[in-house]
């Protein structure tokens, strides 16, 4: 695998799984072989994805029963995109790794045993906590992409994620870096939204993407029919913004 | 105290933050003395209701070491409505609270010792997940306020939330009840927000509220003020929402 990309951001809402599976489903247009990973118990880039059953098993066997990542992954609706499912077991996991040796490497393990050839890029999607899950995303990933929605409390918990990362970065995994910070949910109309996403430039700096993914009904009603917007409503502004953050990802190698 | 709600939905961003913040305040305005307690390492709830520093300590001294919740509760802009601070080294309570005695029970114990006549009603903020955090909230509530996001995903996560408050009850808080339901962010221009709102009422019936919090920009900005939505913008429609939603609180008894 070439890129591990860890989808983090502890603010619950801010679009984490919305980017991991419409991201994944535009890089997968473009001839990339996409992996996606659900981290989260909530399974929200599972059934967004239109994937409803977990026939070879789930997170949960990979990260407790040491499963290869390549038996739980399925094929969705969109060519050259899989997703390795969650499911409602994953809310355990967390107490159950606490105790674990190396409880912090299990995903990386699971990830360096998968077969080189099979993917370009793992996204993986994190659950809104700083919490195991996410820190086993961390420790797994070369970068990782900070979705911040264009909302105040979005700001302040900037400084915590940065404050994890930075200790991901000593204790466990130095070769992490922020690959992207995106705006998302982007309304034009408030001033909250500009004074945020002004903010998150000074902060970030050209690892913000230039794209800013506006506020789009298409986008929320798209995992009730299991598709990514690109098969559900590509010429959605929601649809758009995606495909022009994927042109940017390709473009930063 | 007569009444200890627990704030609970584990699907991120659906409004729980700012739910506490401003029913608490409405609550307050009419008479009531009220207690938020904030059990979300983000601290949303605490800059939300204006309060940057914690003098008395917070409530991971609260959880961890038994200090006593009313030497940590500050006062706020509102009379009558006092906050029991969170703050960042709430994220290391988690693990640590995995291994101590009768860690489900750290929070009630705390809200036991609290003096009968200080507050009327106690409103518990919490985290977006199902973690020991959460379940403390959950062991040390009576009834459990959920709100709910017009959206697709906040439907799919509502199986999840029941099933842990029916082991809480069974295991740990037998007298937790569903005490309402709000809906949160209803944007009545979509389809999908009118979709949500009639399978919320057929599942939960007449424990949803009434009173549909609309989408309003004037809520996601009291924050970056510190202010409650009733100081801020008394008039907008979601303030008129929250005081409509303390109204039916008050007649629900
Ligand atoms: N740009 C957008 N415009 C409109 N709605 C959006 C947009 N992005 C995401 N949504 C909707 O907002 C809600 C939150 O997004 P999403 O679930 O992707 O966030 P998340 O960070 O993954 O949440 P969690 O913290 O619970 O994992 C969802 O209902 C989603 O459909
Ligand atoms: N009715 C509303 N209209 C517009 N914006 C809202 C509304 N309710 C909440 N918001 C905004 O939406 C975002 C999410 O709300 P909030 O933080 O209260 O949710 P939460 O469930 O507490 O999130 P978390 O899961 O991270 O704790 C915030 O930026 C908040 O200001
Ligand atoms: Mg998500
Ligand atoms: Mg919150």
């Amino acid at each position: 695998v070439r890129t591990v990309v860890a989808i983090v951001n502890q603010k619950g809402g801010v679009g984490k799984s919305t980017t991991a599976i419409n991201l994944a489903a535009y890089l997968a247009g473009k001839g990339e072989k996409v992996l996606v990973v659900d981290m989260d118990p909530q399974a929200n880039a599972t059934s967004g994805l239109g994937v409803y059953e977990a026939p070879g098993g789930c997170m949960y066997d990979v990260l407790l029963e040491g499963k290869p990542l390549q038996e739980v992954a399925v094929t969705t609706g969109v060519d050259g995109l899989d997703v390795a499912p969650s499911s409602i077991n994953l809310v355990g996991a967390e107490v159950e790794l606490v105790s674990a040796l190396a409880r912090e490497y299990k995903l990386k393990r699971a990830l360096e045993k998968l077969p080189g050839e099979l993917y370009d890029r793992v996204l993986l999607d994190c659950p809104p906590s700083l919490d195991l899950l996410t820190l086993n995303a961390l420790t797994a990933a070369n970068e990782v992409l900070i979705p911040i929605q264009c909302e105040y409390y979005a700001l302040e918990g900037l400084t915590q994620l940065m404050r994890s990362i930075r200790m991901v970065r000593e204790e466990l995994n130095p070769d992490l870096m922020v690959g992207g910070v995106l705006l998302t949910m982007f309304d034009p109309r408030t001033n909250l939204a500009h004074q945020v996403a002004r903010e998150v430039r000074s902060f970030f700096g050209d690892r913000v993407f230039h794209t800013q993914v506006p506020r789009n009904v298409r986008l929320s009603e798209a995992p009730s029919y299991g598709l990514p917007v690109v098969l559900y409503a590509p010429k959605s502004s929601g649809a758009e913004a995606y495909a022009a953050v994927a042109e940017e990802v390709l473009n930063r190698g």
